[in-house]
């Protein structure tokens, strides 16, 4: 194959979608689509439309290219049809993906430490990330995208352990946005594989040979802040947060971080020098922003906390029960468990933030379903 | 096949 890892991914908002995949020869590359009710014989018009790549060049393995392109002006609630590739590699066979409400009630999925490649055994821990994501998005309804939260490879520049982690076929019919982990930091895979909108320059950076960046997107009439947690220089993420929320809170009605070392977990990591750090900074910046909600991974064990204040202790009444009712600067913090059962780690008891934890050792999913009155997330197990 | 673990709905005070 000439073409290889396409991955369909979120754009700067609901109106673009954004991919990227491998090539064997450079240069050339586009995306094209079009609606499904326009394909002719289950082929793209002549007359798609058609975007060039924004960014290609020479893969980690020294030998594909990586490509990046985004599709744009898509309309709301359409089936919409897309192949990728060029004129010298061929373009990948036709893939549909269906555009989400505008403003009604929707959901998202996510996911913690998928880890392909950790857990001895590649074969068993990518077929435990296919089954979760599978049992995902049959469980969902209609899911607007998949949210991963880091550690999607164990070896950050092993291409093996990204095309097992992309394999599933919901990787290029659902668009999906990642987060960086400690495991996918050292290597310029990462940003190479994923083509992530509004990629901050000057915040969160990665260096010559390692990934990074922090970036955000809007969807489900959601701010998503997506921050890269492996890099230590606080004040640029607080920065970069307060910019983000000031220039686009305005246009959601929810406000969700998300970062790969969770501040508030139950297990091993909890008092882990780079956790102490973030959980120092991260807290008054949630409160002075108003984020409603943080999802995190990295500690293979699910929980979440009570409400949380900028002062990062618990809001006295908080009972960690089925409804939470927050105040401005009052922030819920849910950590994500293993999504492939790759590994799981010790559960730490009593900790001032506990509301829940469940530490079974099972790959689990949690579903966000987003409305203007609520933000109301489920998470399932998957035995 | 998944069984629910957890559900929180966050709402505005």
């Amino acid at each position: 194959e000439a073409i290889t890892d396409p991955v369909l991914q979120v754009g700067a908002d609901s109106t673009t979608r954004n991919l990227s995949w491998m090539s064997e020869n450079s240069g050339g590359g586009e995306v094209r689509w079009a609606p499904v009710n326009e394909l002719e014989g289950g082929e793209l018009p002549a007359d798609a439309a058609a975007a060039e790549t924004t960014d290609s060049g020479l893969a980690t393995d020294l030998k594909r290219h990586f490509n990046h392109a985004s599709m744009t002006d898509l309309e709301p609630d359409t089936d919409y049809a897309y192949q990728v590739g060029s004129d010298e590699d061929g373009f990948t066979e036709v893939q549909q993906f269906t555009t989400g409400s505008s403003g009604g009630d929707d959901e998202f999925l996510v996911f913690g430490d998928p880890q392909v490649g950790a857990g001895g055994g590649d074969l068993g821990v990518a077929t435990g990330w296919e089954r979760t994501l599978s049992t995902a998005v049959a469980t969902a309804d209609d899911p607007s995208f998949l949210y991963s939260l880091g550690d999607q490879v164990n070896s950050a520049g092993n291409q093996e352990q990204y095309a097992q982690y992309l394999a599933p076929e919901a990787t290029r019919t659902i668009p999906q946005a990642t987060t960086i982990g400690n495991h996918d930091v050292s290597s310029k895979a990462y940003e190479q594989h994923f083509n992530r909108p509004n990629v901050s320059q000057d915040h969160g950076g990665g260096g010559i040979i390692t990934s990074g960046g922090d970036y955000w997107f809007i969807e489900d009439g959601v701010l998503f802040l997506n921050i890269n947690s492996n890099s230590s220089d606080m004040d640029a993420h607080a920065e970069f947060i307060d910019e983000v929320v000031a220039e686009h809170g305005g246009q959601a009605r929810w406000t969700v971080l998300g970062f790969h070392h969770s501040i508030y977990s139950t297990a091993t990591h909890w008092n882990d020098l780079d956790v102490k750090r973030l959980r120092k900074a991260i807290p008054p910046v949630a409160a002075r922003n108003d984020i409603d909600l943080v999802v995190s991974g990295h500690d293979h064990i699910f929980n979440r906390t009570f409400l949380m204040d900028g002062e990062g202790k618990p809001v006295e009444g908080s009972e960690a029960g089925a409804d939470e009712a927050k105040e401005d600067g009052q922030t819920l913090y849910l950590t994500l468990t293993s999504s492939s059962g790759s590994k799981f780690y010790d559960y730490v008891p009593g900790l001032d933030w506990e509301g829940k934890s469940v530490h079974n050792d099972m790959p689990a999913f949690t579903r966000v379903r987003v409305s203007d009155e609520a933000l109301r997330a489920t998470t399932y197990e998957v035995p | 096949t998944a069984e629910q673990i957890d559900d929180v709905e966050l709402r505005r005070a």
